[in-house]
């Protein structure tokens, strides 16, 4: 099974 | 003050159409050099750029850089009474407005004027490296949008490979499997330029990639930029005023 990765999780808060 | 004319309306309009079924409330971020967005959809799998640069305007102004909260529902909602030849004409305070006011101008007689509820939104923005990619595909707006919709109905997860022979769009599902490959094409027609440092393969809900391709009437060509382990890019430009730029992240085997 594939799991939904999070964009948050790739790019950093400002 | 802020204050931009748009001659083309519908530019605006469908950036807005784009956007709408992704991002509910979004920040209208104007500045000295350009008008931009940049949200992430409620579950934070894909965030969507969006920059019309002030060239891009006939009139600009804006005298300090605001934020003008929208709905993009209720802002699609005043869009409907855009006539398709119309310009559109914004104009807000400096100082935390409470509306944006829309001057629709078609033929000489008909203004009409609208003005849209702000609100605050709080939003943390998130920096995107500006680092190359490893994969980078140029095709048809319209030939993308055909390609993820006919795969949506095996499945619900698109594999997209860029290799050696072209890029590949796979899904496996219940009722059985497909596959696309597009390859590079110097056809006027339906050119398809591939830049490609090193073999990519990565997973993406096709859910999301129909969301993207509500921008197609913006722009004849899509760039789609892809490296492994992060997340696509799903670039419509904007002639060269600008661009709406979707980012997903890939699933990932547990």
């Amino acid at each position: 099974d594939m799991k939904q990765g999070s964009i948050s999780g790739f790019f950093a808060v400002k | 003050m802020f204050e931009a004319q748009l001659v083309e309306g519908k530019t605006f309009k469908a950036i807005i159409e784009a956007i709408k079924d992704l991002v509910v409330d979004c920040n209208l971020d104007c500045s000295e050099e350009e008008v931009a967005i940049q949200s992430m959809d409620s579950a934070h799998v894909s965030l969507v750029a969006v920059r019309l640069s002030a060239s891009a305007f006939s009139n600009y102004r804006c005298d300090r850089p605001n934020s003008l909260g929208i709905n993009t529902a209720n802002m699609s909602k005043i869009l409907k009474m855009l006539g398709k030849d119309d310009s559109i004409t914004f104009k807000a305070e400096d100082e935390s407005p409470d509306s944006l006011t829309m001057l629709f101008e078609g033929g000489k007689s008909t203004i009409a004027d609208f003005e849209l509820k702000l609100m605050d939104i709080e939003t943390e923005q998130l920096g995107i490296p500006d680092t190359p990619y490893q994969c980078t595909i140029q095709m048809r707006a319209d030939e993308f949008q055909r390609i993820v919709r006919d795969l949506q109905v095996l499945g619900d997860t698109c594999t997209i490979s860029c290799g050696k022979e072209g890029v590949r769009f796979s899904v496996t599902g219940a009722i059985g499997n497909g596959n696309i490959l597009v390859r590079s094409s110097d056809e006027d027609k339906d050119k398809v330029t591939i830049n490609m440092e090193e073999p990519v393969e990565l997973n993406f809900a096709l859910r999301y990639l129909n969301f993207f391709t509500k921008a197609t009437p913006l722009a004849e060509n899509v760039v789609i930029s892809m490296s492994p382990d992060v997340p696509v890019v799903v670039e419509y430009p904007i002639e060269e005023f600008g661009h709406v730029k979707f980012y997903l992240a890939p699933k990932i085997e547990e």
